[in-house]
């Protein structure tokens, strides 16, 4: 329903004044969670690197493995998780 | 399954832990059980055993905190990392680590344990009535001491039982006061303080003196949050002040004006608008014994598990009756073994959690259990018309849950387990039952998860796990496969279905709906759509969802929201005094 006065919207202090953007969120969990390393990235063409890393990601959390930076691999890259690598030591 | 490289795991069965320090959103004693219970977990299907200690270096440190806490690998403030853990080994291997921006409860919302009083430290019963009104939090309302307390029954009035409310002026945790409350004001570092402060802390943890002086006495304690404290923000653990001003209104509730989530947040002193001070408003939290019981899967030599509902999937979700899965015990006995006790397929249900429901095997995909299509007609012998109690001393007030909600006929029917019962708005003596289902709905299985009545046809559906079936009074189409609607392999089972007038029944599963065509018996396209962008506010993992008097309703453990037509939720409350009216 549409409220009856346009809401203002703040950016409360502490808090990120923008967002990071879908791809800089991917790239970070990539790295974090051990699907790709930066070497890899350095070494071949972001793009390559960055749909090998999500196609392995998919795979390994049981989603539709598509290598693409879709709707439900944002919001499992956004879901509240266990802090500890799912590939690698 | 999977384990770390080298199959790293503890070369001893008689494991000991201990935990270093608690978060202050639940009562120690609360957060000591749940740990119990998350490594009871893991002993109950290996030889294992777990020992707390106080003292000295334990096989497993259990600790919290927040940011960079000391290992390298910092956590990142509220939600997104909950926690972690390392495998077996010395030192700082096997230890355990919590996020302390979270806010941790067990897995639906605030829990405030009790002390003092005369309810044996029982946790708040929120909503509580008190000389005839209704309150959802601690109140210091008819005493003049300013304690804070709450009730510990739906009603003060009625039951005179009581305890009191966390507060840093009943007691303190940790620190080297052996829990004495706090002395306000108290000096430190030459400055007068009236409340609890983070001052001279980097951990961010709220502490204060336990005596006039600090500088002095060096006598300290860390301060319990208080039932409205707040999470985040940038005064984490302080409780909103109501009510505060925020572009020049006034507000005397949580509120998510200024935000596009739509989370709730409050001021933490009178005026946003000069102070700038805020924190998010308590919300369902997180689970600490589920998360607790995946990251002791890790410090046992447990990796993640591909099996999404696997307690080693390393996404958290929150389950109300928790078992664990095959996957997760045939990886613990990899490495560990059985252990003397039951089979791991047959756990005897946890102290605190519910009985679980026995699972129906459910039909392979490739069909549906049986061969009838849609033309075919089932003919089954006519029982008596009127349904006969089964066993009327099954109370429904004593249900905890119930496996499916719905109006049939304007008469609420509650199912659960082979049985039903009604309550009806005709009749003034309450809920009638427990009858059978398989003398009113011949063929149905006794746990079904999902019923509507078609308000054209008065056809009644009925749902469980991937399998429906559609009744004509007694006569009954079924089962069939819900593939057979053209709903997709991603509901595992119908939650609940709202009727929406011009022959549209939308049915719920998991976090989407599906708008169903009850004539052609197909969901339209288009769908499924996701919950939470229509039924804002609402639990999105709802166990019923059933309209009722013209309202949605949503019941997610033993509670219920309930939905305007216009999408405003009107109501929280309890299924089990409001909807079912038990005394």
């Amino acid at each position: 329903p549409l409220q009856s006065k346009p809401q203002a919207v703040v950016t409360f202090p502490g808090e990120l004044l923008s967002p990071l953007s879908d791809v800089e969120l991917a790239e970070s969990y990539l790295m974090r969670f051990g699907y790709t390393t930066e070497a890899e990235v350095r070494r071949s063409s972001k793009h390559v690197s960055l749909a090998k890393a999500l196609r392995k990601m998919q795979k390994q959390l049981g989603l539709k493995e598509t290598g693409e930076l879709d709707a439900s691999t944002l919001e499992a890259m956004r879901a509240p998780r266990c802090g500890v690598p799912d590939v690698g030591g | 399954f999977l384990t770390f490289q080298g199959d790293l795991k503890w070369d001893h069965m008689d494991l000991t832990y201990r935990v270093m320090n608690y978060s202050p959103d639940l009562d120690r004693a609360v957060i000591d059980d749940a740990f119990k219970r998350a490594f009871k977990v893991w002993s109950d299907v290996t030889p294992l055993t777990f020992t707390q200690i106080y003292s000295g270096e334990a096989d497993i440190m259990i600790m919290f905190g927040s940011q960079e806490h000391g290992d390298g690998y910092p956590f990142d403030g509220k939600d997104g990392l909950l926690a972690h853990a390392f495998p077996p080994g010395s030192g700082i291997q096997g230890d355990a680590h919590f996020d302390d921006d979270e806010f941790w409860t067990l897995g639906t919302g605030l829990v405030v344990k009790t002390r003092y009083g005369n309810a044996n430290g029982a946790s708040c019963h929120f909503p509580f009535i008190f000389e005839g009104r209704s309150y959802s939090r601690c109140i210091t309302e008819g005493r003049t001491d300013g304690m804070l307390w709450c009730a510990t029954t739906a009603s003060y009035d009625a039951d005179k039982t009581y305890g009191f409310c966390p507060s840093e002026l009943l007691y303190t945790n940790g620190g080297n006061s052996d829990g004495s409350p706090c002395v306000f004001p108290f000096i430190f570092d030459g400055t007068s303080y009236d409340t609890c402060t983070t001052d001279g802390r980097s951990d961010g943890y709220r502490w204060c003196a336990t005596t006039a002086n600090f500088d002095r006495d060096k006598k300290y304690g860390f301060c319990p949050n208080r039932d409205t404290a707040v999470i985040g923000g940038n005064s984490q653990g302080d409780p909103c002040v109501f009510p505060f001003t925020f572009l020049g209104q006034s507000y005397s509730a949580c509120t998510s004006e200024g935000r596009q989530d739509g989370k709730l947040w409050c001021a933490t002193t009178s005026n946003y608008d000069t102070d700038k001070k805020w924190g998010f408003c308590p919300d369902r939290g997180y689970s600490i014994f589920l998360v607790a019981a995946h990251e002791f899967g890790h410090a046992l030599g447990l990796d993640h598990s591909s099996v999404r509902e696997a307690l080693m999937y390393p996404m958290y979700s929150y389950v109300q009756d928790f078992q664990l899965h095959a996957d997760d015990i045939q990886g613990i006995q990899y490495l560990y073994g059985r252990g003397s006790g039951p089979e791991p397929t047959s756990l005897a249900p946890l102290p605190t959690e519910e009985p679980l429901p026995t699972e129906e095997p459910l039909p392979t995909e490739a069909g549906s259990a049986s061969t009838t299509t849609e033309e075919e007609e089932e003919e089954t012998p006519e029982p008596t018309a009127e349904p006969s109690p089964v066993d009327p001393s099954r109370d429904a007030c004593a249900e905890k849950n119930f496996d499916a909600i719905t109006e049939i006929n304007g008469e609420l029917h509650f199912f659960k387990n082979g049985k039903y019962w009604i309550r009806s708005p005709f009749w003034k003596s309450g809920i009638q039952g427990a009858f059978s289902v398989a003398d009113t709905w011949p063929g149905l299985p006794a746990a079904i998860d999902a019923v509507f009545q078609d308000v054209l046809t008065k056809r009644v559906f009925f749902f469980a796990g991937r399998q429906f079936w559609v009744f004509s009074g007694k006569s009954a189409v079924g089962p069939r496969g819900i593939e057979k609607l053209g709903i997709g392999k991603e509901a595992g089972r119908i939650s609940g279905a709202l009727q929406r007038g011009r022959g549209k029944v939308l049915l719920f599963s998991g976090e989407n709906y599906w708008r169903l065509d009850v004539k052609v018996q197909r969901v339209d396209k288009g769908y499924p759509r996701a919950t939470e962008d229509v039924f804002t506010g609402v639990p999105l993992d709802a166990r019923n969802v059933f309209l009722y008097q013209d309202k949605y309703h949503f019941c997610h453990g033993s509670f219920y929201w309930r939905m305007t037509p216009r999408y405003q939720v009107d109501r929280v409350g309890y299924v089990k005094y409001d909807i079912l009216q038990c005394p």
